[in-house]
């Protein structure tokens, strides 16, 4: 399960 | 991209709108806090200066500039064009209060010791409280208008579909952001007293009274 690096969302 | 994220951006963005009109129409920001606005400024310019370094998408990008500029418009009328309406001995809500345990949070529990993230984990933990000097103003004269109450609605709905996009993501993409869920969780359950009396009573008809 990948903990989110990159913030894609608002 | 799923149903839940984009009903929580059309609702956040729906409540802004809401904001807006409702000041620019009635030329009055009464019953608003100034202060929950200035946080708001302060959790969208924090959050997306990512919008010169990073490009995720067109809606990504245009939307961030949509609420940037929202923002700065709704702060222009409530402390420029209709400050003569604005609520100061109301709106009295301490923010030094809610910004500097965000800072010391942001510094101690991030996911990277980096400019960039340390402003966005700040932005985050500041948005899930911000709307507490609104709150406080609505309880201190204990009633709202309606259409400040649908703004509340709207705002609230946003980040409760926020969880259910991250309970899809998580499901879906094995992708989860435990910063994010904790102070969505919060902001959530902040509205949840609100929800209550926007359901029993202005879905009725009723202004929104709270109990003195």
């Amino acid at each position: 399960v990948k903990q989110n690096r990159e913030h894609d969302e608002l | 991209m799923n149903i839940f994220r984009l009903a929580g951006d059309l609702s956040h963005l729906l409540a802004i709108i809401i904001l807006l009109l409702k000041i620019w129409k009635t030329r009055s920001c009464a019953g608003i806090s100034g202060k929950s606005q200035v946080l708001f400024a302060i959790v969208y310019l924090t959050r997306y200066l990512d919008l010169f370094t990073t490009y995720i998408s067109l809606y990504n990008s245009i939307m961030k500039i949509v609420f940037i500029a929202a923002s700065g418009a709704t702060l222009y009328l409530m402390y420029v064009k209709f400050k003569a309406t604005y609520d100061h001995n109301h709106d009295s809500f301490r923010i030094e209060f809610l910004l500097i345990p965000c800072v010391i949070l942001a510094l101690i529990i991030n996911h990277d010791f980096t400019v960039m993230e340390i402003l966005w984990t700040f932005s985050i933990y500041l948005e899930s409280v911000a709307i507490l000097p609104q709150l406080f103003l609505v309880s201190k004269t204990g009633e709202a208008e309606s259409i400040t109450s649908h703004y509340l609605f709207a705002l609230g709905s946003y980040r409760a579909l926020y969880l259910l996009n991250w309970i899809y993501r998580y499901m879906a993409e094995s992708h989860y952001d435990l910063i994010a869920i904790f102070a969505g969780v919060v902001q959530t359950i902040l509205y949840c007293d609100f929800f209550y009396l926007y359901i029993t009573k202005v879905l009725k008809g009723k202004k929104l009274q709270l109990p003195a």
